[in-house]
């Protein structure tokens, strides 16, 4: 819905159909109507506040991606389960290996039915090696094995992926972070990227996601999907104001070039349409 | 939590004997914020609180001895008026039934495909799992894994151009006596005009027994357009709500009801093929508002 859409006579009542209409939620959209009360900003100056508080919020994180002194680089991508992480990865190995980045990928998903198969597949297509064992066999195990694999092979980038899980179950929050573990045994620090990957279309779970997962092991990012579906994403806005994690890319689409560095401005003019 | 939220609020009316405006605005207050943090569409909770101060105004509440409990009541009633109620699999004996399964990228229809499967496998009938993504890496391989690890059966064939495949599962069907062809399609989205024609196009060359709008729990505000979308394109009959065994609260699914006005017919609740659950509006609404 673009902010603009209705008619300029209750200003706040159109911005704040905006704000919860996408998914910005009630508690944001309370503090920000008390703000602009509280700054007398005028109704022809409401949506420009908007805009400027929602950049405060973005810009106040740094989206880009840290990679240590020592190879590999080691990304593990987490999330609720058929958000786009495997299609994600894809998407990385691509980019990266156009970079010239040596890449590998891991198939962490030891658990849902094909998983490995999947990435399999996007390997072959990208020419990249994979490291995988068969389905039921222990993620710690297959993740060891990638790690050993990318350092006998000077692997720039490894990219490692994990089954879809829904915060609530602990028991699979703690299997995260046994990974999280078998890493940091094998590289000497945590990986350099744990990348939450994220469904555009979430509404207020989405914090209950970040809250849980980031509790359980070390959020550093989050990769935001299907922002190429009806929904703009706005539930980052409330997510990067409370968590302060940042939003590193973007998916636009099921092609493997659908991926984008994260920018502010871009994502505000999608946002005010 | 609403119930304590609005004790709290009607708690000072015991000073007073009887309750104020103030009192029942600020509980219609809290319960449009109980509504919003559930993902009910901010439409849907102004409706829904505009139907719950009409009633407790009749209901005469400002007399009430137990408020927080009546309005609850109230709102309870409301929303159980929106979700319906649980309606069965329309399978039809003695014929070559379909049940399509779509939805957008990601939302559980291949797994519910075969959670389906195995449910009426259970009733009795003779369920054929009929491979429809021609496009996602793996996508037919998930499908007869899934057939395989349950003992269910898995049309295999998807060479040719997806209506002679259909066509083909048809043959099929007649020849090994199933009656029920459960249709896996791809992840789609309702605003992408060359897929969704795809859809209609099935839906109008088949004759589908039930079309089945699968939908994630977590899904916010935009559920309403989505739902709308979809109904736009193909005769939905009914809806399944994945992922309810996350913590989210499932306003989502008074947007489809709302909406369509179809049946929402199951609840996923995990991962495993056991974990499908026949709707109960008295756990969503619980669910709901806390
Ligand atoms: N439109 C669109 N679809 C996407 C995007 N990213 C992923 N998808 C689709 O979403 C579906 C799920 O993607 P996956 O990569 O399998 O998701 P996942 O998180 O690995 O799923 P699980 O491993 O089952 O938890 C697939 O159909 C993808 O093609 C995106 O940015 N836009
Ligand atoms: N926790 C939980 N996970 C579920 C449920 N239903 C499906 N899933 C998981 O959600 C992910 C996506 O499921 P799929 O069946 O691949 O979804 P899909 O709609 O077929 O995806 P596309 O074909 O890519 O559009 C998988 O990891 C499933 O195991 C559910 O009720 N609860
Ligand atoms: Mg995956
Ligand atoms: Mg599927």
């Amino acid at each position: 819905k673009k902010i603009f859409e209705k008619n300029d006579s209750n200003s706040i009542e159109n911005i704040e159909e905006f704000m919860l209409e996408n998914n910005f939620g009630v508690e944001f959209a309370e503090n920000f109507i008390e703000k602009i009360r509280e700054e007398r900003v005028t109704d022809k100056n409401i949506e420009e506040t908007l805009k400027e508080s929602i950049k405060n919020i973005l810009d106040n994180t740094d989206p880009k991606i840290h990679f240590a002194n020592s190879i590999p680089a080691v990304f593990l991508f987490v999330g609720t389960n058929g958000t786009g992480k495997t299609t994600s990865i894809a998407k990385l190995a691509h980019l990266y290996k156009n970079q010239g980045k040596k890449v590998m990928l891991v198939a962490g998903d030891t658990f849902r039915a094909a998983a490995s198969k999947q990435l399999e597949i996007w390997a072959t297509k990208l020419n990249i090696p994979i490291v995988m064992q068969k389905e039921g066999s222990d993620p710690g195990a297959v993740v060891f094995d990638g790690l050993n694999s990318a350092v006998s092979k000077n692997i720039d980038i490894l990219l490692i992926d994990s089954a879809g899980r829904v915060e609530t179950k602990k028991n699979l929050l703690k299997e995260l972070q046994k990974i999280e573990r078998v890493i940091e045994k094998k590289i000497g620090r945590k990986p350099d990227e744990t990348l939450l990957v994220l469904d555009a279309y979430t509404g207020q779970n989405g914090l209950a996601q970040i809250e849980i997962f980031s509790s359980m092991v070390n959020i550093s990012g989050i990769i935001l999907t299907k922002i190429d579906g009806s929904s703009s994403g706005g539930i980052i806005i409330p997510i990067v104001q409370k968590y302060g994690i940042p939003v590193k890319f973007i998916c636009t689409g099921e092609n493997i070039e659908d991926i984008e560095q994260f920018n502010t401005e871009a994502f505000i003019k999608m946002l005010s349409g | 939590n609403l119930k304590i939220n609005l004790q709290i609020i009607f708690k000072k009316l015991r000073s007073k004997g009887k309750l104020s405006n103030e009192d029942i605005k600020n509980s219609l207050r809290e319960i449009r914020v109980t509504l919003l943090e559930a993902d009910v569409n901010y439409k849907i909770a102004k409706e829904i609180v505009d139907k719950v101060a009409e009633e407790a105004k009749k209901q005469n509440i400002v007399e009430s001895l137990t408020p927080a409990e009546q309005i609850i009541t109230i709102l309870y009633n409301e929303i159980k008026n929106i979700l319906g109620d649980a309606s069965p699999i329309n399978i039809e004996p003695n014929k070559r039934n379909l049940v399509m399964l779509a939805g957008l990228q990601g939302s559980g229809k291949t797994t519910t495909a075969a959670k389906l499967a195995k449910f009426l496998k259970e009733q009795g009938k003779r369920p054929l799992l009929i491979p429809f993504d021609f496009k996602r890496p793996a996508a037919m391989e998930q499908l007869i894994a899934l057939a395989k690890n349950n003992n269910l059966e898995v049309f295999e064939e998807m060479t040719g151009n997806p209506i002679l495949v259909l066509k083909k599962a048809l043959a099929y069907m007649e020849n090994n006596q199933f009656n029920v062809g459960l249709i896996d399609s791809a992840g789609r989205k309702e605003i992408d005009t060359e897929t969704m024609e795809e859809l209609r196009t099935v839906a109008n060359t088949f004759t589908i027994n039930e079309t089945l709008l699968v939908l994630d729990s977590t899904i916010g505000q935009g559920a309403l357009k989505i739902a709308e979308g979809f109904e736009q394109y193909i005769p939905l009959t009914g809806g399944i709500f994945t992922k309810y065994d996350s913590s989210a609260k499932g306003g989502s699914i008074l947007s489809f009801r709302y909406v369509t006005g179809k049946p929402v017919k199951f609840i996923g609740v995990g991962e495993k093929i056991d974990d499908l659950e026949i709707f109960h509006p008295e756990r969503v609404v619980s669910k709901i508002v806390g």
